[in-house]
Order: C-alpha cells, then sequence, then structure tokens
C-alpha cells in the first residue's frame, strides 16, 4: 500500500 | 496595459493545453518580464509554473504589473476558435475584468476578437525555488511519455530508480510487471535524442501515475524534458520553451 505526500508537506506559503 | 503578440497563436495553445486539464482556474501575472503563472491540482499533489518570456512573443509590452484570473476551460473554447497560424495578441487594461483575444489571419484579411471575462482567483502561492535535487535527467520528451503510458497500464504507480549509469522505470500491478531501462548516451547527430544524467545521490522514488499523465501533456512543448529528482523535495519535470519554461512539481508516493 502506498500513501501520495501533498505538496504542503514540503513547501511553505509565501 | 498588457499588450502580448504571439506570432502563432500555435504557441500559446499548446501551452495552455499542457495544463489545462490539471488545474482550472489559474492567475496569469503579467509584468516587464513576460507572463508566469502558479497554480496546484485539487488533489494538492501536482504544481504547474509557467513561465512565458518577452523573447517567445513577436511584440510585448506590460509597463506595469497586471493579474489576469483566468478560468483555462474558457481560455480553451476561445482559443479553439482562432488558427493555429493566426497572429494572436493578449490585451488587458491595468485593471481589467476581462482579456482581449485578437485573432489575425496574416495571408487573408480576417481579425477575430473575443473577450474572456477574468476572475478573481484566491490561490496560494507555494515557495517553490530554492530547492536542492539528487539527480537530474535529461532525456527526449516523446521517450519519456512513451514509458509513462506503457507503464500505467500495468499500475497506478511507476517507480522510478537511478544510478550512475542507469535510469530504471519500474509498474508492478496485478496483472503482471514491467521495466523500462534508459542509459544515458550522446547523441551527436541528433542531441535532441540525447540521454543526460547528472547524479549526485542514487535515487529510488515512487509517483502516481495519473499525475505522470498530466505531466506529459507538456511533451508537445520541447523535445526534451529535464527531470530533478530528491528523497527530500517534490520531483520536477520540466519542458523549456523558446523563453521561460512549464514546470511540474510532483510529490511522492511513500510505502506505508
Amino acid at each position: 500500500q502506498t500513501l501520495q505526500i501533498e505538496l504542503q508537506n514540503y513547501y511553505v506559503q509565501d | 496595459m498588457l499588450e502580448g503578440k504571439f506570432e502563432e497563436a500555435s504557441l500559446f495553445k499548446r501551452i495552455i493545453d499542457s495544463f489545462k486539464d490539471c488545474v482550472q482556474l489559474v492567475n496569469f501575472n503579467c509584468n516587464e518580464h513576460g507572463i508566469a503563472a502558479q497554480a496546484v491540482d485539487d488533489s494538492r499533489v501536482l504544481l504547474v509554473s509557467l513561465s512565458i518570456g518577452t523573447e517567445s512573443f513577436q511584440e510585448f509590452r506590460c509597463d506595469r504589473g497586471v493579474t489576469l484570473g483566468v478560468d483555462l476551460s474558457s481560455l480553451s473554447k476561445i482559443l479553439r476558435c482562432g488558427n493555429n497560424n493566426d497572429n494572436l495578441t493578449l490585451i488587458a487594461d491595468d485593471t481589467p475584468d476581462s482579456v482581449l483575444l485578437l485573432f489575425e489571419d496574416t495571408k487573408k484579411d480576417r481579425i477575430s476578437e473575443y473577450s474572456l471575462k477574468l476572475m478573481d482567483i484566491d490561490a496560494d502561492f507555494l515557495d517553490i525555488e530554492g530547492m536542492e535535487y539528487d539527480t537530474v535527467i535529461t532525456m527526449p520528451s516523446a521517450e519519456f511519455a512513451k514509458v509513462v503510458r506503457d507503464l500505467n497500464q500495468l499500475s497506478d504507480s511507476l517507480n522510478i530508480l537511478v544510478t550512475k549509469d542507469t535510469v530504471k522505470f519500474v509498474a508492478e500491478g496485478d496483472i503482471g510487471s514491467g521495466s523500462v531501462i534508459v542509459k544515458p548516451h550522446t547523441d551527436m547527430d541528433k542531441p535532441q535524442e540525447s540521454v543526460k544524467v547528472e547524479l549526485d545521490k542514487p535515487v529510488d522514488l515512487t509517483f502516481g501515475s495519473k499525475y505522470l499523465l498530466d505531466i506529459i501533456k507538456g511533451a508537445g512543448l520541447s523535445d526534451q524534458i529535464t527531470i530533478k529528482l530528491s528523497a527530500e523535495t517534490p520531483a520536477l519535470f520540466e519542458f523549456s520553451l523558446q523563453s521561460g519554461y512549464l514546470q511540474f512539481f510532483l510529490a511522492p508516493k511513500f510505502n506505508e
């Protein structure tokens, strides 16, 4: 089973 | 005021077609350097970043920053009304509530004019600059598109493994498994067919095939794709324009 990571786990909001 | 003229409408059409299926509402930020946009798909897994530099236009001027909030499905409808080799000029005033699209047939004397209503789009802007990557792969975009389409038939996940000598794409699914190995090589006669791998650290990452299928829609923009991978940050898939780029940032999948 694989888990999809979301972008906000990596990037900060400008 | 914005006035940007593409020599051929087909360039802007191809750019929009490359990402209209994964994001719908996009703010196009226009300034003296050209037109830029960033948008995230609804599942917040794929980010699109576009930059169309002034050199991509036959004529370009934009004295003050202008933001065009556009529904891409509406824009696509209008873009279909122009012919591929028409000149296309985008015109907007400093505080626009619509953007004008002017198609001019250079051989006959036909001018068509469409006005697209703009939207107030409240979108987050993510800071994607300054990321470091463990490996950078450059390969023919058509070859990458074929690998993604072929292996998508086997699994909804695609594993990419990069070592010094090879890039290996692997899909394992219910009906079986498949893999494609691509090795770096230089084609002197057709440089666009070359495969280049720069490697700081071997990489083993998995991505959702459905997002990769969206990304390869950009393959019509450029003969080559640049893929930057790292265990620490989302992957970057980039298609170069004559001046500018279309980038896709894709968050990986992990085994639970």
